[in-house]
């Protein structure tokens, strides 16, 4: 019976992640593949073929701030923002489904939040990467790893560290169904700073441990260690976290006009 | 702490509510 219950968990979550994250990992990959009836991505690999791009890619995010006559890197940056803001806002959806979650104390959901929608968001953005470049616009482009990293400093770097993960994580073969379970385990953390009431928080992600290990066992049967070497990336994760607050830091530093998105504002206050 | 972080808390307490299991 215990095990029935965590299957429904497991049906549950991945349900929710469904609904909440409209590019899944079997779409991205289906793209990356060519597995796919769609069009395939316009290849944006340098300056000319980004200006063709912007013309093919029909997204709402390409020019948050309308202002096409930014410079290049600094245009990138704003679109990345405007795509972690969105993302901010599912996995809010997707952390209030997730039993529980939502009769926790209020500041706690806040500081759970805060502290690991950058640790999903990486998790996530490693679906949409391969080790030559990532898809961006909802699978309609491909940026290359390449032209991402001949951008002016600071911001040549600023994905490097993101591709490294991806290439190491997306070695473990998860599916969306895994993802979801995975994802609600980082959330559920009850080593987060400054949480009132971490009794029940842990008390959640021992159930969604349970799940994800049930999970792995039956969906992976040939991979020994999966459960293992996943924990092992939720340390990973903190280390691109880290690493990216401080980019951020230098950026801030260094771009005095650059703005960031009040909400990522929010998230990036005191936060490491 | 919820002060400090309106939009986050914002986006907790609106839009759909969550799916009882």
């Amino acid at each position: 019976p215990e095990c029935a219950d965590q299957r429904v968990l497991a049906k549950h979550l991945y349900d929710s992640y469904l609904k909440s994250f409209p590019t899944t990992k079997a779409k991205a990959r289906a793209i990356l593949t060519g597995r796919t009836t769609d069009k395939s991505p316009v290849v944006i690999y340098d300056m000319n073929s980004l200006i063709r791009g912007e013309d093919q890619i029909k997204c709402n995010y390409l020019t948050p701030y309308g202002e096409q006559n930014e410079e290049v890197a600094i245009r990138i940056f704003h679109r990345c923002q405007s795509r972690s803001v969105e993302s901010v806002r599912e996995i809010t959806e997707f952390a209030k489904n997730i039993p529980g979650f939502v009769n926790l104390d209020l500041n706690d959901q806040v500081t759970l939040l805060k502290y690991g929608v950058h640790e999903i968001i990486f998790t996530m953005l490693a679906s949409l990467m391969n080790k030559d470049g990532v898809l961006i616009a909802d699978g309609q482009g491909f940026m290359t790893r390449e032209f991402l990293k001949s951008l002016r400093k600071p911001f040549g770097e600023f994905m490097e560290s993101k591709f490294e993960f991806a290439v190491r994580f997306n070695a473990l073969e998860l599916d969306d169904s895994d993802l979801a379970i995975f994802i609600a385990v980082i959330i559920l953390c009850g080593d987060r700073p400054g949480l009132v009431n971490v009794k029940p928080i842990e008390d959640i992600q021992d159930t969604l441990l349970q799940a994800l290990e049930l999970q792995l066992k039956m969906n992976h049967p040939d991979s020994s260690q999966l459960f293992a070497k996943l924990l092992q990336k939720m340390t990973d994760l903190r280390q691109v976290v880290t690493e990216h607050v401080q980019y951020l830091q230098l950026i801030r530093k260094t771009e005095v006009d650059m703005d960031l998105h009040p909400l990522l504002q929010e998230i990036y206050k005191d936060l490491y | 702490l919820k002060e400090k972080h309106k939009i986050l808390h914002r986006l907790l307490q609106d839009s759909s509510s969550p799916v009882d299991l």
